[in-house]
């Protein structure tokens, strides 16, 4: 991984003397390097780099014996800085329905997850409500549906409706039925996506959601900033999901989709199982990253 | 877009930023990069603009020749379509059925993911939409008794294209991906010169995890071709054209929407061109 890298590049410095500003420009383009491999958009290594290249120029790696493993510090101290806190606080409404809305890419997780967060809670002995508002992919209802019989959580549908409605009738529901979490599973749709896009801003101003995740699925390139960047400006995200973390991608994307919405990753995804639902763990996602 | 006129550094790093940023990859970028740093010394090129068209035309040769889909087989043409999860399958079987269906051909869908919450409820509504046959089994079956069945009928019925889906599976996984194995094993037993496409479904907006994705399926029922999809996303695809150089596998189709006419061929001059607009 990085480490390795940067033995390397000091290695072939080691008795020239004294480091120079150069050689630690050298270094810095491993880690620029390492993070465009681990799928990190471009422009947010650049600030990386930027944010630590003054420390990097500093006595602590200069005067070093160990110059790399300082450089390995300075990353991985930033980074995992950067991945935010531990703590998942979630937004519970300590008066009446919770909403979350889960909005997101084609394919991404989120019907995945909208069963995924009913179990979690259902199990913090909340009263879950999984809602089926993608009225447009083929059997997007159904597939909820199974979902919420697997965990024994009730499922709301309404054939005919929009997506607006099926949201507000469900939170009428709830308050009727006592369930005191909304979970609303949405249609896939593109950022660029104008009329989808207002179609969830609409669903926002008529539930109010408490949470609004986007669930960015882990093996996601440079477009990650294009997506979290747009999501967050049309709806004002609470949280991202990431997901898929089970498999070997290095999931750069988290620290795309967190510098530049600044949200908390709430949880991650781990599998296809309903019980799939971890925290996020921060140093874990950075040590990740840097392989 | 450049609208630099002359060759310089600038210009270098901008092109190797739109490289990067359209998931090219940190090797590839280079080998590019250096390529043209060096034909421009040796050949004394002076035009930005013939720069970029020699990156260009660089560009194409990593993905070679334009290859199409291959369905004139002596029937059943088998088409076995794997990736991982989420990326567009099911969905392009729908696409890829309809463009047979309009061609005049006969199609059997096999519902093989028999794992994921209304997998078969989606695909049936693909097999209405492009008015084709389908064959199921209840879910929670074994994809491979679903196949050999599928296999069965459609020499029956003298059917001209078959269709698998998959379930979506990590590449990581390996129980699935002897599962996969044992899909093809079942395939070529009961049909010697089958699978005659396998496609791996790629998201246009994967990053280097792809090429893992292209390795590790190669490895398990070997891929003629790729479909990259969502397309119409801001995701450029770049990593096609180090799975292209590296494992020798074309892009044949793309997916453009989720519409069921949202299907093209690839076609590499529209791909290169458009990473540059
Ligand atoms: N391995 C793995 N698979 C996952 C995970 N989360 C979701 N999936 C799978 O990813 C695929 C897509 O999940 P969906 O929940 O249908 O995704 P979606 O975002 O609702 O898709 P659209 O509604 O079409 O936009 C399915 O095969 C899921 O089983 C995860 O954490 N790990
Ligand atoms: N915008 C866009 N969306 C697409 C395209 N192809 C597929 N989708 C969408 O991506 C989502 C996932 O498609 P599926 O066909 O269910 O993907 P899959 O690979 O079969 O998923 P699993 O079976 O769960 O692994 C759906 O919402 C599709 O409508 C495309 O070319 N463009
Ligand atoms: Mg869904
Ligand atoms: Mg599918």
């Amino acid at each position: 991984g990085l480490a390795e890298k940067l033995q390397g590049t000091f290695k072939k410095l080691r008795g020239k003397g004294k480091l120079t500003e150069k050689d630690i420009n050298d270094a810095l383009r491993e880690v620029r390097f390492a993070l465009l491999e681990a799928d990190v958009s471009l422009p947010v290594v650049k600030e990386f780099i930027n944010s630590i290249r003054e420390r990097s120029m500093g006595a602590e790696v200069l005067e070093s014996i160990t110059p790399a493993q300082q450089v390995i510090k300075i990353v991985n101290e930033e980074l995992t800085a950067l991945m935010g806190d531990k703590r998942s606080d979630v937004v519970f409404n300590s008066s009446g329905v919770t909403v979350f809305l889960i909005v997101g890419l084609q394919g991404g997780g989120k019907t995945t997850t909208a069963g995924k967060l009913a179990l979690h809670y259902k199990k913090q002995g909340k009263h879950p409500l999984l809602v089926a508002a993608d009225i447009y992919r083929p059997a997007a209802v159904q597939q909820l549906e199974v979902l919420a019989k697997q965990i024994d959580v009730p499922f709301f549908a309404l054939e005919g409706e929009t997506p607006v409605t099926i949201a507000t009738e469900a939170v009428e529901h709830s308050l009727s039925h006592g369930q005191d979490l909304v979970i609303i599973d949405t249609a896939g749709r593109l950022h660029v996506d104008e009329e989808l896009m207002e179609e969830l801003q609409e669903m926002k101003d008529a539930v109010a959601p408490q949470e609004i995740f986007l669930i960015v699925d882990s093996m996601i390139g440079q477009d990650a900033v294009n997506i979290a960047k747009t999501f967050h400006e049309e709806l004002g995200l609470t949280g991202v999901i990431l997901t898929k973390l089970d498999g070997d991608t290095r999931g750069g994307a988290a620290l795309s989709v967190r510098k530049v919405t600044g949200c908390p990753i709430k949880f991650v995804g781990s599998g296809e199982k309903l019980d799939a639902l971890d925290p996020f763990y921060p140093d874990r996602m950075s040590a990740r990253i840097l392989g | 877009v450049t609208v630099h006129k002359k060759i310089d550094e600038e210009l270098y790093e901008e092109l190797e930023d739109i490289l990067l940023q359209a998931d090219v990859g940190v090797a590839a970028t280079c080998r590019l990069m250096d390529e043209i740093r060096q034909d421009v010394k040796k050949r004394k090129i002076s035009d930005a603009a013939d720069l970029r068209n020699l990156l260009q035309g660089k560009m194409k040769e990593l993905l070679g020749e334009d290859v199409s889909l291959q369905t004139d087989f002596p029937p059943p043409t088998v088409i076995l379509v794997v990736g991982v999860n989420g990326v567009g399958k099911t969905t392009t079987i729908g696409k890829l059925a309809y463009r047979m269906r309009q061609e005049g051909k006969s199609v059997l869908m096999v519902a093989a993911d028999t794992y994921r919450a209304a997998a078969i409820e989606q695909l049936e509504i693909w097999s209405e939409r492009a008015d084709t046959e389908i064959i199921k089994h209840m879910p929670g079956s074994d994809p491979a008794a679903v196949v050999f069945d599928a296999i069965q009928a459609a020499k029956k019925r003298d059917i001209d294209v078959v269709i698998i889906d998959t379930a979506g599976r990590l590449h990581t996984k390996v129980n699935l991906m002897e599962e996969l194995k044992k899909v093809r094993r079942v395939i070529t037993r009961e049909l010697p010169d089958a699978p005659h496409e396998v496609l791996l479904v790629i998201d246009a907006a994967t990053g280097q995890n792809a090429m893992r994705q292209a390795e590790l399926f190669k490895e398990a029922t070997d891929i003629t071709g790729i479909a990259l999809t969502k397309l119409d996303g801001t995701a450029k695809g770049g990593i096609v054209f180090a799975i292209s150089e590296e494992l020798g596998i074309p892009v044949k189709l793309v997916g453009t929407g989720e519409g069921i006419d949202d299907l093209d061929d690839f076609d590499s001059d529209e791909f290169v061109s458009a990473l540059f607009a």
